[in-house]
């Protein structure tokens, strides 16, 4: 008891700019596991939502779990989420915890 | 295994 449950939310981020707007590091086989949001650019989708933070971590993206994937591959989905026409969204699971495999 | 040499590897979108 009282130990801090690592709790995760989905945030809905519309597509409401021509840029997502934020940058992220890490990924498998690096210290940072999951990525983790460093950086939210002002005017990007994201800012506009206001929902994301710096330092969130990423767990899914659309439903598709960024766990065991290496930076590239988790760079690339967020990248093709962004850009596929057949949703004007992307949901991210994200959370405020570190969270380690 | 180890970290790799790219694990400060940054990604802007």
């Amino acid at each position: 008891p009282g130990l801090l449950e690592p709790t995760s939310c989905l945030v809905r981020v519309p597509k409401s700019a021509s840029t997502l707007g934020i940058a992220i590091e890490g990924g498998a086989n690096t210290r940072q596991p999951l990525p983790r949001i460093v950086t939210i650019q002002r005017g990007g989708s994201a800012h506009n939502c206001g929902q994301l933070k710096v330092g969130q971590v990423i767990l899914e993206v659309n439903g598709v779990s960024l766990r065991g994937r290496e930076h590239r591959e988790a760079a690339r989905l967020i990248a093709e989420a962004f850009k596929t026409k057949e949703k004007d969204y992307i949901d991210f699971l994200v959370t405020e915890f570190n969270v380690s495999l | 295994s180890p970290p790799k040499e790219y694990e400060d590897e940054v990604t802007f979108f």
